[in-house]
């Protein structure tokens, strides 16, 4: 028997418009600690990590480790039919090819509930090691959007690069170059609003900002994202989840033949 | 250019 009951509705709908355009189908694994998702992109370049901790939901019961496998278009149908301030409970009986989402309104005058079918998803679950990052970046997630956008509108690629200046995005292409450059700001008026570098040592990579665009598909779920690099790793792009947990990002850099 | 090698290159099959 499964049931977690999330106040904060709308955390789902964002994390599943986060995600459903780089993953199509993916098992969902439930666990007595938490709700959690690993699923690669279909063209194996980039990996999304999702984790929603107990303690984040108003009810959680898991009795059993479950894994459900779903369709990300088809649960997000279905999470579009919540209103924002609803309280999503989803619900499956052991052994069940089925899930239900259950949407009540704030005040309670409204309670509806969608069943969808469940699907058996071959995937692979890698391992990530721990690593030690040459670069931490921090920066609010709406001017990382911002900057992909932008540079996406000149190139297929970006260059990231961390220096002591800052950090620098740039792209070239057929009509040609462009560099942003974001440098520490740590006297702002909010936390959320600071850009933070930590830097070991300088590291440059090149990435496809194809993805980087879709990553940002993230940013309504937190205010800052974390970019972490080292040399001849993939990138993390983390967007924290308040008190819940993280959906990260991990992208293959491109690489020199 | 640069190629785009999978992610899988970097992270192992559990």
């Amino acid at each position: 028997m499964l049931e977690l009951r999330l106040v904060q509705g709308s955390l789902l709908k964002k994390v599943l418009e986060a995600i459903k355009d780089l993953v199509n189908d993916a098992n969902f694994d439930c666990s007595a600690t938490g709700f959690s998702l690993q699923a690669m992109d279909s063209s194996h370049v980039a990996l999304v990590a999702l984790l929603l901790r107990n303690e984040g939901f108003e009810h959680y019961r898991c009795d059993r480790n479950i894994s459900m496998g779903m369709n990300l278009g088809n649960m997000n149908k279905m999470l579009k039919c919540a209103g924002n301030d609803d309280i999503i409970t989803l619900k499956a009986d052991d052994g069940s090819d089925t899930v239900t989402f259950m949407f009540e309104s704030p005040n309670q005058d409204k309670i509806a509930d969608f069943e969808m079918k469940l699907m058996d998803i071959d995937s692979e679950h890698l391992g990530i090691p721990e690593a030690e990052y040459h670069a931490i970046v921090r920066m609010p997630s709406a001017e990382f959007a911002r900057i992909c956008k932008d540079l996406s509108s000149i190139g297929d690629t970006v260059v990231i690069s961390v220096t002591k200046e800052g950090v620098k995005f740039s792209t070239k292409g057929d009509i040609g170059t462009a560099n942003i450059v974001c440098r520490q700001n740590t006297t702002v008026d909010k936390p959320e609003e600071a850009t933070v570098i930590e830097m070991k040592e300088p590291v440059s990579l090149t990435f496809a900002l194809r993805y980087m665009n879709s990553f940002a598909k993230a940013t309504p779920l937190s205010h800052t994202v974390t970019i972490s690099l080292s040399s001849e790793l993939p990138v993390v792009v983390e967007y924290k989840i308040e008190d819940m947990g993280y959906v990260r990002f991990y992208l293959a850099p491109k690489i020199e033949e | 250019g640069p190629k785009q090698p999978a992610i899988t290159k970097f992270f192992s099959k559990l």
